[in-house]
């Protein structure tokens, strides 16, 4: 009976995936696709831990520019695993269509899920120069399981044709918006993001002042390259890698106070801050007078309640503004407290230019952008940005600080993805 | 043989690797395009094990019905045949000449994907959907040549 419900069930699933890709070209509506490698499917030419490393880095790839994660399952029955990867030669695992030896074929991919690879084409793991990218092939074949066809387009990782890569591959613009066509762009409430300054020579030895774009979320970091309008290759990557001697999740702000005679950054967390050391990459240990950081916010921000929601510096005004709840505090750095007629009520203080468009309150983030001269308000997968000096010279009638209507942060900042906890350390 | 191998396989000498056949004259080219769908939609779905092996001695595809007991027509007039050829040829770059010239046979001999290029959903037997039809391939490679405006610099 349980092998019957299990066939009724895999059919029944089947035909509901059939239909589904039918009408939408997408094949999973689940979030978490389960995949495994075929016990009797393991390649003679790389070891099992090299294809394990490959098929996972190519989960990672796709992962990281979809809203789906992918996860190694090897418990569960055969029957709930949705990715299958094995490898053969001629007539292999029961598939009804046969290899043909070394050239031509070298993979295929089925409908429901099983990847077949060639094993004898020459594959080789991504460090090697020579034979055929086990790694170009697994992301070309699970791009199919995700329902993308052949795309006839140089640069397309969807091509038919195996392109020898001398550096490494990524997944384009083109193929990105093709797989996010199918399963939506990837979203989500961030807990801070910032541009970090620094400092560094040019090729003429002109000192230059640069800056790098971060987005955090829970225990993960993405590098933003603006101009490039995604985020780094390869991220996100571990807090705790890259940031050194704060906490490793959840961290509710960071602030840069940069002025003529000032020149500090912050991260804060629960009712705690930490200054961090931008030369070194470091939190320090302790501050001016020897007191070991983290340090109250309460004492070193008097007056500023925690814990806080978002906070940016303002360097015209001085002001590091504070959001808690529905409220906006403004700090005062030169006198150290907090500014006459302060706190106020966000609406107040950021008036919403189009009616009842408007955060109210208890916003993630207050991100000063430099790429776009502007500050923007993020609350789960929305943004509103700051009317700039810019904006009302424009449009002399837009309120101060006023809010324009709410955009997806997906629509400006793009292809800012989970990936699985199992895959972020590969 | 050894009564034992090591668990990964790794002692395992691959046995004499057999070699794929190549495209090199009408007949195996007339394969190549009905096998990944350029003749016509190819049904991609491993419970209809038939219809999508390679057709051993394909002469002439019916709509619809690929009939290889149909009167064998001269391949090189055939204009299902050249279409095909010129589809394949337009969409990898190839000047399109409809002639089965060397650099449409390095084209076909190239490593690929077993998937065909043009596929059709099992159930529908008339025009393939608008997502896996030809023209909208066609319509997607307007900018075929647009180049990933910026390649990867460092290997992952």
């Amino acid at each position: 009976k349980r092998f019957l419900d299990m066939l009724m069930y895999s059919n029944k699933y089947r035909e509901e995936q059939e239909a589904l890709q039918k009408s939408t070209g997408k094949v999973f509506t689940k979030k978490l696709l389960k995949w495994r490698m075929i016990g009797e499917g393991y390649s003679n030419q790389l070891s099992i831990n090299e294809q394990r490393y490959v098929f996972r880095l190519a989960f990672r790839m796709w992962s990281e520019v979809m809203p789906l994660d992918f996860e190694e399952d090897n418990t569960s029955p055969l029957s709930q695993i949705d990715i299958k990867l094995g490898f053969g030669r001629g007539r292999h695992l029961g598939c009804s269509r046969a290899f043909d030896g070394s050239g031509q074929e070298f993979a295929h991919a089925w409908f429901l899920g099983d990847i077949h690879f060639d094993d004898d084409e020459h594959f080789t793991a991504p460090s090697s120069e020579h034979g055929i990218s086990l790694l170009k092939v697994a992301a070309h074949e699970i791009g199919h399981v995700l329902g993308l066809s052949h795309i006839h387009r140089v640069g397309s990782i969807m091509q038919p044709n195996y392109i020898p890569q001398d550096s490494g591959f990524e997944l384009d613009l083109s193929d990105r918006r093709a797989i996010q066509n199918l399963y939506g762009s990837c979203e989500g409430p961030f807990d801070t993001a910032f541009d970090w300054i620094y400092k560094e020579k040019n090729q003429y030895g002109e000192l230059v002042v640069r800056y790098n774009t971060y987005f955090f979320r829970n225990s993960w970091y993405w590098m933003y390259e603006n101009r490039s309008n995604r985020t780094r290759y390869g991220d996100p990557l571990a807090i705790a890698n890259g940031w050194h001697g704060i906490p490793v999740q959840n961290i509710d702000a960071f602030v840069h106070v940069w002025t003529w005679t000032r020149d500090a950054s912050y991260f804060f967390k629960g009712t705690q801050y930490w200054r961090y050391d931008s030369e070194n990459d470091k939190a320090y240990a302790e501050d001016a007078q020897g007191k070991s950081y983290p340090r109250l916010i309460s004492e070193g921000f008097p007056g500023i309640p925690s814990p806080i929601n978002a906070a940016y510096f303002d360097r015209r005004r001085q002001y590091i503004y504070f959001f808690r709840d529905s409220q906006v505090f403004a700090f005062d750095i030169n006198r150290n407290r907090v500014a006459p007629d302060f706190p106020k009520r966000i609406l107040d203080f950021f008036p919403a230019v189009a009616a009842n468009n408007h955060p109210k309150g208890n916003i993630d983030v207050a991100y000063y952008s430099y790429t776009y001269s502007s500050l923007f308000l993020f609350k789960g997968k929305e943004f509103w940005k700051v009317v700039s000096d810019k904006d009302r010279r424009q449009n002399p009638s837009l309120p101060y600080n006023g809010l324009f209507p709410r955009r997806a942060i997906s629509q400006q900042w793009f292809d800012i993805c989970n990936v699985h906890p199992s895959l972020l350390k590969i | 043989e050894k009564l034992f191998h090591s668990r990964d396989r790794s002692d395992l000498q691959p046995s004499a690797i057999e070699q794929a056949e190549l495209v090199k004259d009408m007949l195996s080219a007339q394969q190549f395009l009905a096998k990944y769908g350029w003749t016509q939609p190819v049904i991609w779905d491993p419970s209809s094990t038939n219809e999508n092996e390679p057709l051993k001695d394909f002469s002439l595809m019916q709509e619809g019905v690929c009939n290889p007991r149909q009167e064998v027509a001269e391949p090189t007039k055939s204009p299902q045949f050249i279409d095909a050829l010129k589809k394949f040829q337009k969409l990898n770059n190839l000047p399109v000449t409809g002639t089965l010239d060397d650099a449409t046979i390095n084209a076909m001999n190239k490593p690929r994907c077993g998937v065909p290029d043009n596929q059709m959903a099992k159930k529908e037997t008339e025009k393939p959907t608008a997502a896996q039809s030809l023209e909208n391939k066609t319509k997607d490679s307007e900018n075929v040549t647009q180049q990933n405006p910026d390649p990867p610099k460092i290997r992952r």
